[in-house]
């Protein structure tokens, strides 16, 4: 399963 | 503050990308020149413009200033500005902008409460990049937008394809094949990436022609950062989050 994941997470 | 661009290409191609994201913008201006970061709101993609007091024909800026427009009101106005019209901005005390465009359309703008908070920027290292022209990526992700919604991007050693694959089809796209219109490719480590064309796509026709040059940069599973080269502009970096297997 692929999912859009947030640039937040990546801070 | 008063600023004052040389032409209006640059601040089209600007508020043009803005508004892929956002309603509301804040920008700041310093003595440096104008800044503006913003992530849109399901937070997947961030965007991140610096524009130095340098690239303007004319710019002061006394007191650091924040200031909030609608997108799609500045837009209407800017517009309005031929392809060699100056924009100039400043603010009013009665907090309007005024912007007048060319020599003698002069609007004033309400400006709205500014809900700015201090965005970081993702702290990633960036094992590859790739640069094009913005045309000839315009066109790459056209082709892979028939068959997919989703770009994958994959380097190896110093070479890389861009690939899409959907219910209907799929489709690779071979970067060796057209060296012309690559300037460089390098990867330390090889990558792939996936990356959403509903937020790819308009960022890069908003900013269109106006930037020469693009270069993306990435990691495994990792942002995508795209620099569009502006000829006046320092920075306008768009980061995307990619996607992911959860």
């Amino acid at each position: 399963i692929r999912g859009q994941s947030s640039i937040t997470n990546y801070f | 503050f008063e600023a004052k661009t040389s032409g209006s290409d640059d601040l089209k191609a600007i508020i043009s990308a803005i508004s892929t994201l956002v309603e509301e913008a804040t920008f700041v201006a310093t003595a440096e020149g104008i800044t503006f970061r913003g992530m849109d709101p399901s937070h997947v993609a961030l965007i991140d413009i610096s524009w130095p007091n340098s690239a303007f024909e004319k710019y002061e800026c006394d007191s650091d200033i924040k200031f909030g427009v609608r997108i799609d009101e500045f837009s209407k106005l800017i517009k309005r500005a031929d392809k060699k019209d100056s924009i100039e901005i400043s603010i009013s005390e009665q907090n309007m902008l005024l912007v007048t465009v060319g020599k003698n359309k002069k609007y004033k703008m309400r400006l709205i409460e500014s809900s700015a908070t201090d965005t970081p920027l993702p702290k990633i290292p960036y094992d590859s990049k790739i640069t094009l022209s913005s045309s000839r990526f315009d066109k790459i992700l056209g082709d892979v937008q028939v068959v997919s919604d989703y770009l994958t991007i994959h380097t190896s050693d110093s070479k890389a394809d861009f690939s899409g694959k959907g219910d209907s089809g799929e489709v690779v796209i071979d970067l060796e094949k057209d060296i012309d219109e690559i300037g460089e490719i390098s990867s330390k480590e090889d990558s792939i990436g996936t990356y959403s064309l509903e937020y790819l796509n308009p960022v890069v026709k908003a900013v269109g022609t106006t930037a020469g040059q693009i270069t993306c940069e990435f990691s495994s599973a990792k942002p995508l950062r795209i620099e569009f080269k502006v000829a006046n502009i320092g920075r306008i970096h768009f980061y995307l989050a990619p996607r992911v297997e959860s």
